[in-house]
């Protein structure tokens, strides 16, 4: 899945998401990805979030919206994308995935869960910076 | 102090990255951004994890799902499962501007999509069909997403049925292994 959000000059947030799914899935299935709320989700108010891994268990905790939730309650990008993965964690602690998150200020944050030893990348570019940069956390 | 414009993206898509960054500093619609950004990844089949070619279903078909959503209006255009259009994002976006719904799913979205002029195509590639084989013939149809079923899901490929004693209100799942190259 490609996740992204992007604040225009204007302030206006979008958020979206392009996935092939799970592979082998039972046909029909489809993960939190096309999920409004679960695989992206964005407010002009707050900004925008979105969210990448096992879209099955994912979906069940729309993470994209608890994070836009919790930067609207002030809570900094990444404090909102740990706590969106952590609401996820406590019921399924083996569930891998990771969320990101960006303020309509241009401000992000991003955590993750189940990766193991492998950061999770993520791809950014502000007006601030001469070229993209790729972050890295780890879970 | 913002520093606007801005696009973040998840994994190391760096080209879908660059598209939309591009976009936000020409014409700057946080939405074109989005849509013209994902396409750059089906069309790239990035990492096998967008577009055409990748993550094949048991039937060995590859479906698409896609997202767009407009912080401005709180409107959403979006797909799943679609079959056989290699565009899903620009579907999506279509769900978004030419209805009041916000996600259409499976052969119905297809033929939203060609409605709206997208070309109809096969989303299987000599990759998706050998690493399907693999799958199915080679490894026994292991991993897959059945269970309470038998034959055995766990050793066995389908057809499956039902097993009625089972127990409810399990919480236990063998996790999806995410990586890199399989994920939503």
């Amino acid at each position: 899945t490609i996740g992204m959000i992007a604040v225009d000059k204007q302030g206006n947030v979008a958020a979206g998401t392009s996935t092939n799914g799970a592979k082998f899935k039972i046909p029909g299935r489809i993960g939190d990805s096309p999920i409004p709320g679960s695989g992206a989700y964005a407010d002009n108010a707050v900004g925008g979030a979105t969210a990448t891994g096992d879209g099955d268990i994912m979906l069940r905790f729309l993470p994209s919206f608890l994070a836009v939730e919790e930067m609207r309650r002030g809570a900094s990008p990444t404090d909102a994308a740990r706590t969106a993965v952590n609401r996820i964690a406590e019921h399924y602690p083996d569930f891998m995935g990771a969320v990101i998150a960006l303020r309509n200020d241009g401000e992000y944050g991003a955590a993750c869960h189940g990766l193991g030893d492998e950061p999770f990348p993520f791809v950014v570019k502000d007006i601030t910076m001469t070229k993209f940069k790729i972050e890295k956390i780890n879970c | 102090d913002a520093k606007l414009p801005v696009v973040v993206t998840t994994w190391n898509f760096v080209n879908a990255t660059v598209t939309a960054w591009d976009i936000l500093k020409k014409t700057g619609f946080a939405l074109d951004a989005i849509e013209k950004g994902t396409s750059v990844c089906e069309k790239q089949q990035c990492d096998g994890t967008v577009g055409y070619g990748g993550s094949p279903d048991e039937e060995s078909e590859t479906t698409l799902d896609a997202l767009i959503m407009d912080g401005c209006t709180m409107n959403v255009g979006a797909v799943g499962a679609l079959r056989r259009v290699k565009h899903a994002a620009s579907v999506a976006r279509h769900v978004l501007e030419h209805t009041k719904h916000s996600i259409l799913v499976g052969e119905m979205a297809t033929n939203f999509a060609k409605q709206m002029g997208f070309k109809e195509e096969s989303l299987t590639t000599t990759t998706s069909k050998r690493m399907w084989l693999k799958w199915h013939y080679r490894d026994q149809c292991q991993p897959n997403f059945w269970m309470n079923v038998e034959p055995d899901p766990t050793k066995f490929c389908g057809p499956y049925k039902k097993i009625d004693n089972i127990v409810k209100r399990s919480k236990h799942t063998i996790p999806m292994k995410v990586s890199r190259f399989n994920h939503d």
